[in-house]
C-alpha cells in the first residue's frame, strides 16, 4: 500500500465500472483505482458465462478466490509439475471410430456456493455445462506477497485475444494486445510445439474477434467422472436428507 | 547457540558441476536449481538461483516464473530470447550474449533458443522456491488442458489440437529440428 492510501472519510457500496463483452458472455470490473480496493490491495471482477461458453485459460500475478455465484460447470486448474491424472480408457476406444485417447490435469465441478482458491501463476479454464448461465465472482489480492509486481491486477491469457479487456483496464491504450503466445515469433512457435506455421499462427489468436469467453462448438467433451443418479438425488436432498 | 547454527550454516553449493543436474537433456542440455531445499540459508535470504547450459540451437521451453522475478547474466555463447508480457506484447526480442543481463519479471513467458556455439546462464531468482510453469513440452500446462478445450480455444481441429499437446515429448529443454532455422536477430 502505497502511504496513506487507507486515509478513508467515506465508504460506499460499489457496483462494478466496466463491462467487457464476449461471444459467450462477459466481464465486469469493479475500479482498482477506487480508494477502498486500493486500501485493500484488492481487485474484484464477476464474470458471466453463457451456457455452453468456455473461460480461457488464464493466470493472474497475484493470488485470488473465486466465489460461485449461480449455475454450474466445471474447470480445469494446471498446476505444474503435477500429472495428468484423468485418462481416456484405452480399451474404451477399440472398436470406436476417430475417439482420442486424450490426458490432463484433474477437473473440478463447479456449483453454486463453491469457493475456489486460485494461486499465483496457476492456470484455470471454466465451462458452463449447465443450462443457465455461470456467475463466478473474483477477488483478486494484488497486495499479496505472492505478488512481486506492482499492485495493478494482471491477467496472462493462454490463448485467445482478450484485446478489448485489457485495453480498457488499461485506460483505453491504443496497443495490439493478445494472448501471451502472440508475443512470440510464429516460426518459434511452430518450432517449440512441432506443428505447421497455420496451426502456430492460430496460436496467437490474432485474427480471433471472439473475446476472452467463447462458445462451444458443440458439448466440451472432457474426462471426467459422473455422478450416478443416486449421488445426485443424495446431493440434492442436502444433508438433512443423511442417514446417520 | 549460534555456533552450532547459524555460524556453520552452510553457504556454498556449486551448480556447474554437470553430475549435479536437476534436468538433463543429452540432445538439448542442463539445468540445476538451487533452492531452499538444496541450500537452507536461502529461505531466510528468500533467493534461489539456477544454472543452465543449452547446446547448439537447442530450445529453452517457453516458461514463466509463477512466483519471482529472474535475473538472467549470460555467461557463455548466445541466444534468442523473446520475453512478453500480460498483453501478449514482446517485451524483449534480441540476441542475448555473455555478459549481458536481462531481467524477466514474475509470470512474464520467455522462450530462448541457443545460438550456433550454445548458450550457458545463471540465474537469481527473488524467491527461496522459485517455481516455473512450462507451456510446451512433458509438462506443460497447454498439455494439462482437455484436447476439447484447446481445440475451441485456438480454434483448430482435435486432432491439432493432439498434435500440440503430444509433438514434443521433452520436458523443457528441446531439441532443435533438423530444419534450418533463420539466424538470430541483432
Amino acid at each position: 500500500q502505497q502511504q496513506g492510501g487507507c486515509q478513508i472519510e467515506r465508504l460506499n457500496a460499489r457496483e462494478p465500472q466496466r463491462r467487457i463483452e464476449a461471444e459467450a458472455g462477459y466481464t465486469e470490473f469493479w475500479d482498482s483505482d477506487d480508494d477502498q480496493f486500493q486500501c485493500a490491495g484488492v481487485a474484484a471482477c464477476r464474470n458471466v458465462i453463457n451456457p455452453q461458453g468456455l473461460l480461457l485459460p488464464s493466470y493472474t500475478s497475484a493470488p485470488a478466490l473465486l466465489y460461485v455465484l449461480q449455475g454450474k460447470g466445471f474447470q480445469g486448474i494446471m498446476i505444474p509439475g503435477c500429472p495428468e491424472t484423468f485418462q481416456s480408457s484405452q480399451q474404451s476406444k477399440e472398436g470406436q471410430s476417430r475417439r482420442f485417447h486424450d490426458q490432463h490435469q484433474k477437473i473440478r465441478n463447479l456449483r453454486e456456493g463453491d469457493v475456489i482458491a486460485l494461486p499465483a501463476g496457476i492456470a484455470h479454464w471454466c465451462y458452463n455445462n449447465g443450462e443457465q448461465d455461470l456467475v463466478l465472482l473474483i477477488i483478486e489480492d494484488t497486495s499479496n506477497d505472492h505478488n512481486q509486481l506492482d499492485n495493478n491486477p494482471r491477467k496472462f491469457f493462454l490463448a485467445g485475444n482478450p484485446q478489448q479487456q485489457q485495453q480498457q483496464q488499461q485506460q483505453k491504450k491504443q496497443q495490439n494486445q493478445g494472448n501471451v503466445l502472440a508475443g512470440m515469433d510464429v516460426d518459434t512457435l511452430a518450432e517449440v510445439f512441432r506443428v505447421d506455421m497455420e496451426t502456430a499462427s492460430r496460436l496467437q489468436g490474432q485474427d480471433d474477434r471472439r473475446g476472452h469467453i467463447v462458445r462451444a462448438e458443440s458439448d466440451l467433451q472432457v474426462i471426467r467422472p459422473q455422478r450416478t443418479r443416486e449421488e445426485q438425488e443424495r446431493e440434492e436432498r442436502g444433508y438433512e436428507g443423511r442417514d446417520n | 547457540g549460534l555456533e552450532e547454527t547459524i555460524c556453520s550454516a552452510r553457504l556454498r553449493q556449486n551448480i556447474d558441476d554437470p553430475s549435479r543436474a536437476d534436468f538433463f537433456n543429452p540432445r538439448a542440455g542442463r539445468l540445476t536449481i538451487l533452492n531452499s531445499l538444496t541450500l537452507p540459508i536461502l529461505s531466510f535470504l528468500q533467493l534461489s538461483a539456477e544454472r543452465g547450459v543449452l547446446y547448439r540451437n537447442a530450445i529453452m521451453a517457453p516458461q514463466y516464473t509463477l512466483n519471482a522475478h529472474s535475473i538472467i547474466y549470460a555467461t557463455r555463447g548466445e541466444a534468442h530470447m523473446q520475453i512478453v508480457d500480460h498483453r501478449g506484447q514482446s517485451v524483449f526480442n534480441e540476441r542475448i550474449q555473455e555478459g549481458q543481463m536481462v531481467v524477466v519479471p514474475q509470470n512474464f513467458v520467455v522462450v530462448k533458443q541457443a545460438g550456433r556455439d550454445g548458450f550457458e546462464w545463471v540465474a537469481l531468482k527473488t524467491n527461496e522456491r522459485a517455481i516455473f510453469s512450462t507451456l510446451a513440452g512433458h509438462t506443460s500446462a497447454l498439455r494439462a488442458i482437455p484436447v476439447d478445450v484447446l481445440a475451441n480455444a485456438y480454434q483448430i481441429s482435435r486432432d491439432e489440437a493432439m498434435k500440440l499437446k503430444r509433438r514434443r515429448d521433452e520436458s523443457i529443454m528441446f531439441e532443435a529440428s533438423a530444419r534450418p532455422r533463420r539466424e538470430t536477430r541483432a
